[in-house]
């Protein structure tokens, strides 16, 4: 089963 | 105080359509460098950035760092009242709570000032570090496009691998699968037509459909459109706006558990 990410998981707060 | 005039009113409309299904509100954020915009969608698996650098306007006057917090659906309402061809120019004062958008005819026989409440929007601005990518796929936005769509009547998601082959767009559904494959291509008799596929490494990942084809609305600013992928990042997808900035929509991948 393909499992969506979140774009937060990648790119941090700035 | 803020001062923006652009003569190409008519991207700002392209814009906004490009943006309004797929987020609600945004900060827009006006500096020296430019009017520019990050925003995540509601479920925060896709976000998408702005810019329309400062050099592109035919007058742009920031006297100082201005966020303005739009609802991107009545924004695009009111740029929907300015004609293609018109001139459009964004004005706010410094501590304003409302934006006025001004749009003048060619020929300055008609003369329309719109204004719209702003609102105080509580956003997380993400850093997005610069990334080598394993693959970079330019093609004409119109067939990308037309492959979202035409995938996405067959199943959810694309598989979109890049090999010595070219570009492959797959998905498979309950009738069915499909395949689509995108070579290199650059014997084309305009430019906007090539297909060109740099490739550092193979590269294979799963996107949702549903947020590729609310990508493409962004289809009719560019010709060509910029697929930049890499393992286990978010793609870039990217429209140039005119030669004064771009659009960027970043997908986080579907990852096997």
């Amino acid at each position: 089963v393909n499992q969506q990410r979140q774009i937060t998981s990648f790119f941090s707060k700035s | 105080m803020l001062e923006l005039r652009l003569v190409q009113g008519g991207l700002l409309k392209k814009v906004l359509d490009s943006l309004k299904d797929l987020v609600n509100d945004a900060n827009f954020d006006c500096s020296a460098t430019g009017f520019s915009l990050q925003a995540m969608d509601s479920s925060h698996v896709a976000l998408v950035a702005l810019l329309l650098r400062s050099e592109g306007f035919e007058h742009y006057r920031c006297d100082r760092n201005l966020s303005l917090g739009m609802n991107l659906s009545n924004m695009a309402k009111m740029l929907k009242c300015a004609g293609n061809d018109d001139i459009v120019t964004i004005k706010a004062d410094d501590a304003a709570d409302s934006v006025t958008f001004m749009f003048e005819s060619p020929n300055q026989d008609k003369i329309a000032d719109f204004d719209m409440k702003l609102m105080d929007i509580d956003s997380e601005h993400l850093g997005i570090p610069e990334a080598e990518f394993q693959a970079i796929v330019r093609m004409p936005s119109a067939e990308f496009a037309r492959i979202c769509k035409d995938l996405s009547t067959i199943g959810d998601t694309v598989v979109i691998s890049v090999t010595k082959e070219g570009v492959k767009f797959s998905t498979r559904g309950d009738i069915g699968t499909a395949n689509i494959v995108c070579r290199h291509n650059t014997s084309v008799d305009k430019p906007e037509e090539a297909t060109i596929i740099e490739m550092e490494e193979t590269v294979s990942l799963t996107f949702a459909l549903r947020y590729m084809n609310s990508f493409t609305k962004a289809t009719p600013l560019a010709n060509q459109v910029t697929i930049s992928l890499s393992s286990d990042l978010p793609v870039v997808v990217e429209y140039k706006v005119a030669e004064m900035g771009h659009i960027r929509f970043y997908l986080a991948p579907k990852i096997e558990e």
